[in-house]
């Protein structure tokens, strides 16, 4: 029941929070990491 | 099944590929008498067929064709060279047969290859290429009939195949079982949701369509529409990435840093050279925009839409990082050509349907990542906002073409080299004329003095 009123009281989308910066790593094999190109 | 004749039993075909988008999907063949069993990599971006002659780092077995007693050498050597890598081999002919495909043998060219480089790559599990491309791109030369020219040709079956691959959202490099479907001959119902939207073939060689359009989040990226297509733009499941030009890349990578909420991103990130990685309970995709391609429709005043959902573009990889989920950018530049790889045929059944110069795209039944479809198909659109051609013709692409450059610029070159020659000749005889002394000239010269 909370949640159901909890939904009528925020009707509207709401825009979801910025996301934290990603942690950089170097892929495991560089040289396969893009795959094929033929 | 959608073969009117009713000669294929397409559900047999249904699930007959393995792979993933990093190391290719490929195709179970038995080749020669008695058959020796090969895995081969589906490529619709070459015309050769092509197997390990001879054993490789990289592959586990080959195709010898001194075991086979059906194998005639034809004596040639052929090399095929690709955006990577590149093989040499010896021409010959041999019987093929396919478990899950079209029933019987088939007698096609078949390169043995005994020398590569960058071509077999580590822990791929396929030992050949299956180029289904055109005749016109066949290595020495368009005589050398393509695999799938010569199964219509004896098999009689309709000139038209179709693709699903099936790695959306599976991190790479996948587990590879029953990851697609190659259909040879028509098309499987059941491999699809949805309408199929069709673009013409706009040359016969590569499978070379037209882009009209890209959309990031929605937001038109309004470049030149020539600019999508230089060199030209081609569906092929031999490429791992969405390849495109340099100009549309960045003004991509611009469009999709504005439209995304995630701070700070790396740049090393978007030239493919690190991946991305979060903690287990972020989820990237949400945070991400929808990329959008539009194509000509095969009424020539309309376009139609493919749209990528993030899950497409920004592909799982496994790692050993043990709290973070890690990603990489499905989208690469190029230098001479817009690819659509298997980024965007991962989300796609593919027809290519060669009897009617097109190339359809319906939303694939496989296109699902945790419940979500991450592709959609819409249209049709107007193409009053783009050029009514957006592909600028090469005229040197043709062999003939050369041969009549390179004609008219040795004609070119003897009229210089005459014509110098006529220049200096007159040249000579005024100095002759000038050495002559007499009193008049004399006088003349003196006076000049």
């Amino acid at each position: 029941a909370a949640c159901a009123s909890a939904n009528f009281i925020f009707p509207l989308k709401v825009s979801p929070a910025e996301m934290k910066g990603a942690v950089p790593v170097a892929p495991v094999t560089p040289k396969g990491a893009p795959g094929l190109l033929l | 099944a959608s073969d009117p004749g009713g000669q294929i039993n397409f559900f047999s075909m249904v699930d007959n590929l393995e792979g993933d988008s990093g190391r290719g999907y490929y195709l179970e063949l038995l080749i020669g008498t008695p058959p020796q069993k090969m895995n081969i990599l589906v490529d619709t971006g070459s015309s050769n067929f092509a197997v390990a002659g001879a054993l490789n780092p990289d592959i586990t077995t080959f195709f010898d064709s001194k075991l086979s007693t059906s194998y005639e050498p034809l004596n040639t050597q052929v090399t095929v060279r690709y955006t990577q890598g590149s093989w040499t081999g010896l021409l010959g002919k041999d019987v093929i047969s396919m478990p899950k495909g079209v029933n019987g043998t088939f007698l096609i060219n078949i390169a043995s290859i005994f020398q590569s480089e960058n071509f077999f790559l580590p822990n791929i599990n396929w030992q050949g290429i299956l180029g289904l491309a055109y005749s016109t791109l066949a290595k020495p030369s368009s005589s050398v009939e393509p695999f799938f020219d010569s199964l219509v040709q004896q098999e009689n079956i309709p000139n038209i195949f179709s693709m699903q691959m099936c790695g959306a959202g599976q991190p790479s490099p996948g587990i590879g079982i029953n990851a697609g479907s190659l259909v040879l001959g028509g098309i499987e119902p059941s491999l699809y949701q949805g309408d199929i939207w069709y673009t013409p073939i706009t040359e016969e060689w590569y499978y070379q369509v037209e882009v009209l359009k890209f959309e990031v989040g929605g937001q038109n990226l309004n470049l030149d529409c020539t600019v999508y297509n230089s060199d030209k733009a081609i569906v092929d499941s031999g490429t791992t990435l969405l390849r495109l030009p340099d100009k549309v890349f960045n003004a991509m990578v611009d469009a999709i840093v504005q439209t995304s909420l995630i701070q700070n991103f790396n740049a090393e990130f978007w030239a493919g050279l690190q991946l991305a990685c979060w903690d287990k309970t972020q989820d990237p995709w949400n945070y991400f925009p929808d990329i959008s391609i539009y194509l000509r429709d095969t009424n020539s005043s309309r376009s139609f839409r493919l749209t990528l959902k993030p899950q497409l573009y920004i592909q799982s990889v496994l790692t050993f990082q043990e709290s973070l989920n890690c990603f990489r950018f499905g989208i690469s530049q190029s230098a001479s050509a817009l690819v659509i790889g298997a980024t965007v045929m991962e989300g796609f059944y593919v027809i290519f349907d060669r009897a009617e110069k097109r190339v359809g795209f319906a939303v694939s039944s496989c296109a699902e990542v945790s419940g979500i479809t991450v592709s959609e198909i819409a249209g049709p659109f107007g193409t009053s906002d783009v050029s009514s051609n957006c592909i600028a013709r090469n005229p040197l692409r043709e062999p003939i073409m050369w041969i009549i450059s390179y004609s008219l610029m040795s004609l070119c070159g003897m009229i210089l080299l005459v014509l110098v020659i006529l220049l200096l000749l007159p040249n000579r005889h005024r100095r002759d004329d000038m050495e002559t002394v007499n009193d008049e000239s004399s006088l003349v010269q003196h006076r000049w003095k």
